[in-house]
């Protein structure tokens, strides 16, 4: 799947994804990604969220709410996103990856997955990586 | 507020190779959909242009280039949503849409609704403006050699799957009288041991007891690690 987060001039949040799900999928089959509070959230008031990876945990773990709800309680949205990933492989045993801009404009990037490509973009700056550390 | 936009392109088991070429494609995204939030001032256009890069991108694994179902069809969910109405559209199970992103927007501007799926989606889409394509167009010779792999590997476990029943199923194998659940099982992972170690774990004894059991294990997607 791909996804994207963005915080404009007038303090607005958006969130916004696209996937074609698992190769061999039963026909049928919806992931996360169409589901809001599973795959994405955005409020302006919080901030807004993206996420990737097992669509199936994904939505057993309700991950971008679990995330926003951190945020929404003060924590720093690298954290929040490092702890919705922690709590979704080691309850469920699934990963993926978050990314999460919050309404002050803190960045949340994690994943625990192999490797998650992204990019991250403002006026002045441009930052992209694919392995842990990047 | 300084204005900011983040992408990325999928968690998951990405080869060595493509590296590169996956770094070109978020960047560009990021790009395009940066571009467009500050002409339109708008935080919604940005992701949605982002996202719509990505998708014509057939490397990536959406719109074009999508995985293929086990029919071998892609078969795509799309969504967005903005924080100041909370207002979201997303459309799930669509097949004959480029980009089903944009039909996600149309269904949160242009309906009452949050999420629409199949047939209904793509109608919906295709009144608004959307035309509709074939779903062939949307297969990429990358997603084509996945879903191949996939298909092998299942094919195998079936195969495999069929020899332990005619093996081990007391019906087809009346000296294999009818054991203890407990050793069958036993008996059962150790199969599965030998013949698929990487499943073993997956096939633990609280969970393949029986053969409706192994025949679920072996029927779900190759999950390899794979994601959405």
């Amino acid at each position: 799947s791909v996804g994207a987060v963005a915080l404009d001039a007038q303090g607005r949040t958006a969130v916004a994804l696209s996937t074609g799900g698992i190769t061999g999928k039963l026909p049928g089959r919806l992931g996360d990604s169409a589901l809001p509070g599973c795959g994405f959230y955005a409020d302006d008031n919080v901030g807004t969220v993206c996420c990737t990876g097992h669509g199936e945990m994904i939505m057993r773990a309700a991950l971008a709410q679990r995330i926003i709800s951190a945020i929404s309680r003060g924590e720093r949205p690298q954290k929040a996103c490092q702890e919705g990933l922690d709590f979704m492989r080691l309850r469920l045993d699934g990963y993926g990856g978050v990314i999460a801009i919050s309404a002050s404009g803190g960045i949340g990037l994690s994943f625990s997955a192999f490797r998650m490509p992204w990019a991250y973009r403002t006026t002045d700056e441009l930052h992209y990586g694919i392995e842990k550390g990047d | 507020t300084k204005p900011m936009l983040i992408v990325h392109a999928g968690a998951s088991k990405i080869p060595d190779e493509l590296c590169m070429a996956y770094l070109r494609g978020v960047r560009e995204a990021a790009n395009s959909g940066f571009i467009a939030m500050m002409e339109s001032k708008s935080a919604r256009d940005g992701v949605e242009a982002a996202v719509m890069a990505m998708e014509n991108n057939p490397l990536f694994f959406a719109g074009t280039g999508g995985a293929l179902n086990l029919e071998g069809k892609v078969e795509c969910d799309a969504a967005i949503m903005e924080g100041r109405t909370m207002k979201a559209g997303a459309v799930g199970g669509v097949k004959t849409v480029r980009n089903p992103i944009r039909a996600a927007r149309m269904v949160m501007d242009k309906s009452d609704h949050v999420l629409l799926v199949g047939e209904g989606a793509e109608k919906f889409a295709a009144r608004n403006g959307l035309p509709a394509v074939d779903n062939s167009n949307l297969i990429t010779e990358y997603a084509l050699k996945n879903f191949k792999k996939n298909q092998v590997f299942n094919r195998s476990i079936h195969n495999s799957y069929s020899a332990w029943y005619q093996r081990f199923c007391p019906i087809q194998n009346p000296c294999c009288c009818l054991s203890s659940l407990f050793r069958r099982s036993i008996r059962m992972k150790l199969y599965i041991k030998t013949h698929f170690p990487h499943l073993s774990d997956r096939a633990s004894s609280k969970e393949v007891t029986s053969k409706t059991d192994l025949k679920r294990i072996c029927s779900t997607p190759a999950m390899d690690g794979s994601c959405d």
